[in-house]
Formats: structure tokens, C-alpha cells, sequence
């Protein structure tokens, strides 16, 4: 798999996610 | 040549190779209902904290505590009277508490079994109503979703050491039927589920948030979620397919890889798992570790996955007593734990 498939691969998406996720 | 021992215990051990798997031990549970379930347990028993196996009856749930050469002699039962158990749920590292699951097509209770400090057997109802899913997680904690569409509700429990007390945490519902758990390996905080829409959901479970939703296609529905890792900024979860359509020359992929990009939603198929040619049947029951994933088939065998080989390793046919009926893997070894509806639980070295 690559970027192509997955899109842009980020190593902190549990903690961004968090920060955009409604509380 | 097999020895069977004495009653409680009946012990087969012989030199009896599946594939990867050696036959070292057999519990036999004199009760006359059906077996539904097995499982192992950290419990202390005589002030020593050991790891024993747990076995479960229609209304009977007991603790099996080792012996030397592999023999087990059955040390505690609980009862159960209204309703019939379904499932054990192990509290993963907790010593002195697991939980079962009581119902008859459906969980209707959760009720968490302990000792009291003077050996008296207690058991305590943590949830009732209509539960679609639940799993035991690491830190005495338990997950469930109960409620049907407009009052669906996900519940995060926390017991304390003596199993008398709990907290509760609501976490935010994904608002459509979660199939099953999964907790993220390498991630304490994060969990997954499946859900009946083919969405695959994350929490927090910290702050009770729902990170993301994300739709995984049509191609294979009411996916189960089995484990899940986090690696590199992806997940690589394992799926098995209950629903999935047998095609003749192939079979259907019992279990199946696949990895999510959290940031994006967007996943691939990685590998399926399929039966070696010449054998069928769709996945009944089964559990991963670590790099294991063993199921029972509609076929009544069961079969052993090595998820980074990717092929099947061992095969377990029906034997003379009969088809499998449940399968799991040992906590602290690499045993598999085999059972008929007879009540035998056999104990195969992985």
C-alpha cells in the first residue's frame, strides 16, 4: 500500500483526531 | 495410545499431531448440559495466582485449576438459574474476576463472578437489556453496547480489584448496531468496533469521543472485528466473516487483513485467509492472538491461521465424539483450547 491508496499517512492520528472530534 | 485418567479430570495425552497442534490434555465436564464456552483466568487458588481454565455450561460456570502433567481438577462452579449462559468474558488481566454473558439468542445480562475473602462464591449483575456487544478489556474494564437504534448506548466499566464496586463511562454511540470490540494493540486508549452498516468505528476511550466512521464496502457485511495494531500512522485490523458466501473452487476468506488510514478513512484489502483446497464452511466461532486466528467452521472443524505466513497451519477435523463447537487460545501459553457441546475441552500445544 502507499499514500495513493490510503492517502496522507499521519504517525499522531489518535491525538488529532481527538483535537477534531466533538466532545 | 491415549490414557484417560479419573473423573473430574479425564486426561488424554499421546503423541497425536494436527498439523501444528499436539493433543496434551482433556477436560471432561460430568454436567450433562451443553458446553458453550471456554476461556482461561488468572484466579489465586490456595494463595497462589495461577492461570486456570474457565469452562461454561448452559447453567453451570467453572474454574479448572492445573496439576501436574497437565491434568486439571475442577476447583469452583457457579450456578445460574433463569437464564442460560452464552458466553465467558475474560477480563484479560484481572486475577479473581471475569465476567459471562447470560441470554438465549441474545445477551440479555452481563453478571461479573468472583470469591468473596472467605471463599464464598459470588457473582453480580453489571448490565441488563438488550446487548448487541461486549468485550473485556485490559485494566478490569469492560466494554458493551446495549439499546436498540433510538436508545443505543455504549458503556465502558471499570471494576475494582474485589469486583464490589465499578464505574461507569458512557462513550459517544456511533447511532447503528455494533457488532463487536476490538482493542488496538500498541494503543490503550483506542478502541474498534464493526458495525451491521459495514462502518468500522474508533473511540477514545479516555474521553469517551468518537474519532471516526468509516466505511469498509459492501463486499463482505456484518463484519466482526477481531484485533486490531497500530503501526506507522495505520491500522491493520483482522475481520472474519460469519455472513460470507462460500464460492466452490475457493471457499470464502474466514478471516481477512485489511489496513485504515484513520486520517483519510480510506482502506485496502491486504490478505484473506482461506481453507487449504478441498475443505469448506463459513466461520462460526474464533478468536486472534497475536499472530494466531483460529475459527470454528460451519464444517465442525477447526482451523489455525499464521497471520504473517498467511496460510493455514493446522487443521482439527471432528473427531469420534464429534464436531468443534467453540475454540479459544490460552492466555499465558500458546495452547489451544478446543470444545465439543458434550462438555470435553481438549487442550492442544500450539
Amino acid at each position: 500500500c502507499s499514500e495513493s491508496d490510503l492517502g496522507p499517512i499521519s504517525l499522531n492520528w489518535f491525538e488529532e483526531l481527538t483535537s477534531e472530534a466533538p466532545p | 495410545q491415549a490414557k484417560v485418567a479419573e473423573d473430574p479430570a479425564e486426561i488424554w495425552c499421546d503423541s497425536l499431531k494436527l498439523g501444528n497442534l499436539q493433543l496434551v490434555s482433556k477436560l471432561k465436564n460430568p454436567s450433562d448440559s451443553c458446553s458453550v464456552d471456554v476461556s482461561t483466568v488468572w484466579w489465586e487458588v490456595t494463595g497462589c495466582k495461577e492461570s486456570c481454565i474457565i469452562t461454561a455450561c448452559e447453567f453451570t460456570v467453572s474454574l479448572w485449576k492445573s496439576l501436574d502433567n497437565w491434568q486439571w481438577r475442577k476447583v469452583y462452579t457457579w450456578h445460574f438459574t433463569e437464564i442460560p449462559v452464552l458466553q465467558i468474558i475474560p477480563l484479560w488481566d484481572a486475577c479473581n474476576l471475569v465476567c459471562v454473558a447470560l441470554g438465549h439468542l441474545e445477551i440479555r445480562e452481563i453478571r461479573l463472578l468472583f470469591c468473596s475473602d472467605d471463599e464464598c462464591l459470588k457473582q453480580s449483575l453489571v448490565k441488563s437489556g438488550n446487548i448487541k456487544a461486549v468485550l473485556g478489556l485490559r485494566h478490569k474494564r469492560l466494554v458493551c453496547s446495549n439499546g436498540t437504534l433510538h436508545d443505543h448506548q455504549v458503556d465502558l466499566m471499570t471494576f475494582s480489584r474485589s469486583g464490589r464496586s465499578k464505574e461507569k463511562q458512557t462513550l459517544m454511540s456511533p447511532e447503528e448496531t455494533i457488532l463487536a470490540f476490538a482493542e488496538v494493540q500498541g494503543m490503550q486508549d483506542a478502541l474498534l468496533g464493526t458495525t451491521l452498516m459495514s462502518n468500522i468505528v474508533i473511540w477514545n476511550l479516555k474521553t469517551g469521543q468518537l474519532l471516526k466512521k468509516m466505511q469498509i464496502g459492501n463486499s463482505y457485511q456484518a463484519s466482526i472485528c477481531h484485533t486490531a495494531y497500530s503501526d506507522m500512522g495505520l491500522l491493520f485490523v483482522v475481520l472474519s466473516h460469519p455472513h460470507g458466501k462460500e464460492i466452490e473452487s475457493m471457499g470464502s476468506p474466514v478471516f481477512r487483513l485489511i489496513v485504515i488510514n484513520p486520517k483519510t478513512a480510506l482502506s485496502v484489502d491486504i490478505r484473506p485467509y482461506s481453507l487449504p483446497q478441498g475443505h469448506t464452511g463459513r466461520f462460526l466461532d474464533g478468536e486472534v492472538k497475536d499472530n494466531l486466528a483460529a475459527a470454528v467452521l460451519t464444517s465442525g472443524t477447526i482451523a489455525v491461521w499464521d497471520l504473517f505466513l498467511g496460510h493455514c497451519t493446522a487443521l482439527l477435523l471432528p473427531n469420534s465424539d464429534g464436531n468443534w463447537s467453540f475454540v479459544k487460545w490460552s492466555g499465558t501459553d500458546s495452547c489451544l483450547l478446543a470444545g465439543q457441546k458434550n462438555g470435553s475441552v481438549f487442550v492442544y500445544s500450539y
